[in-house]
């Protein structure tokens, strides 16, 4: 629909309602998509970075969504 | 939060890139 596989759209649905100020690690990615594995996690983060969907914030393991506030 | 005004300013900075990304994107798939 978006353009986004099914794995990048479930990491950026789970971003986007991260509510810390930090945003979301890749380990709570993780924990939350325990039937995904991290390489492909990783994959599906730099793909929404690249597309400008998420960025980085405290440091390269936490993300936030530009779509949330 | 707990965040340091260096780490808020990262993140607003990171934020900005992030959405001229975006812009970027959408514009070049017009």
């Amino acid at each position: 629909v978006n353009g986004l596989t099914a794995h990048q759209s479930q990491v950026l649905n789970l971003i986007k309602n991260c509510p810390d100020a930090e945003g979301m690690s890749l380990q709570e990615l993780k924990f939350q998509l325990h039937n995904i594995s991290m390489a492909t996690i990783k994959q599906a983060v730099e793909f929404l970075s690249s597309e400008g969907h998420i960025y980085s914030t405290v440091d390269d393991d936490h993300y936030k969504s530009t779509d949330a506030e | 939060s707990g965040l340091t005004e260096e780490q808020k300013r990262r993140i607003e900075e990171n934020r900005q890139k992030a959405l001229a990304r975006r812009a970027e994107r959408l514009a070049a798939q017009q």
